[in-house]
């Protein structure tokens, strides 16, 4: 395993592709997104807008968090809110072209990095998994 | 980056020790359970028995899959259901003395790793970050 090799990675061999990615729109409601994510079985999807740009992500902690009352579960908040009012908009988004360190080293706090276009548009995802199944790999040669 | 580097590193050094993981009981409610891993943020945590050790996992979208019934979402099984009977008991258990190989090899498919002393006793987890950090780390020197 030798860094050059690695560093040889680029997000476009990488990528899982846009419309493989489960995701909602930003008008979708908190009982549309956690049903999506309970039948993914995904912790957490991006949310994008119509023109298909992204504008955040969404998990069912965050929707849990949301309709956590004092006292109770507020299960009647899911058909009222809106993702958009509760999504996490603070996540880096990168360009196909960003090299393997700088990835790299952002995957570590992130389970998947959000990737766009030059203009802009939701290219797909590029998640943990893809890095360790490298790394994993080159030390088994 | 050399591999031979990379597999030194043990798991002792990387453990996120018992004490600062989030678990459940087996006898614990689904509630219990729901409102810890919204409380903490994680989307999955490990399930001990009384005697400390590790039975399985549980994550947020077990426990919504659980409750989830063909017209709505059946909040009432929350109280009623216990962690033990939906928890995933087809986890990897490792021990602290595993070789790297081992251990990158299955957190390719696992965001962590459940690790045991040699008496079965639960010691902590090995998580998917902690070896990306050292990757990153490597890949910047
Ligand atoms: N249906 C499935 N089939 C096979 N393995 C599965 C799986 N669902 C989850 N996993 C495994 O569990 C890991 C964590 O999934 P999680 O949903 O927490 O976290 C996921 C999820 O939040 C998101 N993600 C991955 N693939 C996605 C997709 N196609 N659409 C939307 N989000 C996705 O990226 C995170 C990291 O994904 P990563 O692959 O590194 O890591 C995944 C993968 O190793
Ligand atoms: N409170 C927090 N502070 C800082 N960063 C946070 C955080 N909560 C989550 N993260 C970040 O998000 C990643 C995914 O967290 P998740 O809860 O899906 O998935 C977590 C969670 O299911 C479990 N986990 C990690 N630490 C835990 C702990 N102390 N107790 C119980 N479970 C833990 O291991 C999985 C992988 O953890 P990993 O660290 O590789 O990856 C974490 C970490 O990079």
């Amino acid at each position: 395993l030798h860094s050059g090799e690695f560093l040889e990675n680029n997000i476009g061999d990488l990528l899982i592709s846009s419309e493989h990615v489960a995701h909602v729109q930003i008008g979708n409601s908190l009982e549309h997104a956690l049903l999506l994510l309970t039948k993914s079985g995904y912790s957490a999807i991006p949310v994008l807008d119509p023109q298909y740009k992204l504008q955040g992500l969404v998990s069912t902690p965050i929707i849990m968090d949301a309709i956590l009352g004092i006292e109770r579960i507020e299960f009647e908040k899911l058909e009222k809110k809106r993702v958009e009012e509760v999504m996490n908009i603070n996540i880096p988004r990168l360009k196909v072209d960003s090299p393997a360190k700088q990835f790299i080293g952002l995957l570590v706090d992130h389970p998947f990095l959000c990737i766009e276009n030059k203009d802009g548009f939701f290219e797909g995802i590029l998640t943990r998994r893809s890095v360790l199944s490298q790394l994993s790999s080159q030390l088994n040669n």
